[in-house]
């Protein structure tokens, strides 16, 4: 799912 | 990178900078809940592990780092050097009522059953709740002091702002994250009633105290 875009939040 | 997440993200800065000057320069740490400083050191340290693995950008990784360092020198000062005026009869709040079912939720409701992964979603459903026992000790002390009320201030004004962030988010990239934005919800819900009496005492210059 696309919530597994590359974690670039804090 | 937007104005909201950048404004969250220097809000949480704010925050953790602004507990650790007061406990630093106050050499105290009276008011304050060890407990949720701890589940804070532990929501950095699971959901940052990615430091080692992968490489987003400087702004990324310092900021990181700065709230690595400053959540464990925080547990420091709190349980080494100033245990002296630590309020450990006021910081009565069972954590393990929180870790438990969060580590509980993070097997059963993630994203992707790796390591990396399940450690990440456990950090995010703790950040939610970390804040409890800190709540939890003002209520029963019955009042807290305005340095601390100005830290609780920013460090729930930063996941409000996170939640502005996703929707900015969501409409422009097309990106959601559905497990942080319920967990961010219930995070900033849990800081309603705080918000409301910052706003009517703290800010008109009385200080905090309960019950309102």
């Amino acid at each position: 799912s696309d919530s597994q875009k590359k974690k670039d939040e804090l | 990178m937007n104005i909201f997440r950048l404004t969250g993200d220097l809000s949480h800065l704010a925050a953790i900078i602004i507990l650790l000057l007061k406990i630093w320069k106050s050499r105290s740490c009276a008011g304050i809940s060890g407990k949720s400083q701890i589940l804070f050191a532990m929501v950095f340290t699971t959901r940052y592990l990615d430091l080692l693995t992968a490489y987003i950008s400087l702004y990324n990784t310092s900021m990181k780092i700065i709230y690595i360092g400053c959540s464990y020198a925080t547990v420091y000062l709190i349980y080494a050097k100033f245990k002296a005026t630590y309020d450990g009869n006021h910081d009565t709040f069972r954590v393990e009522f929180l870790v438990v079912p969060v580590g509980g939720l993070s097997f059963l409701v993630n994203h992707d059953f790796s390591p990396l992964e399940i450690l990440w979603t456990f950090s995010i459903y703790l950040e939610a709740v970390a804040i409890l026992p800190q709540l939890f000790m003002i209520s029963k002390t019955g009042e807290a002091e305005t340095i601390t009320t100005h830290y609780l201030f920013f460090l729930g004004l930063y996941r409000a702002l996170y939640l502005i962030n996703w929707v900015w988010r969501f409409y422009f990239e097309g990106f959601f994250d559905m497990i942080a934005i319920v967990a961010g919800v219930v995070q900033t819900i849990l800081y309603c009633d705080f918000f409301y009496l910052y706003v009517t005492k703290v800010l008109k210059g009385k200080k905090l105290s309960l019950p309102a």
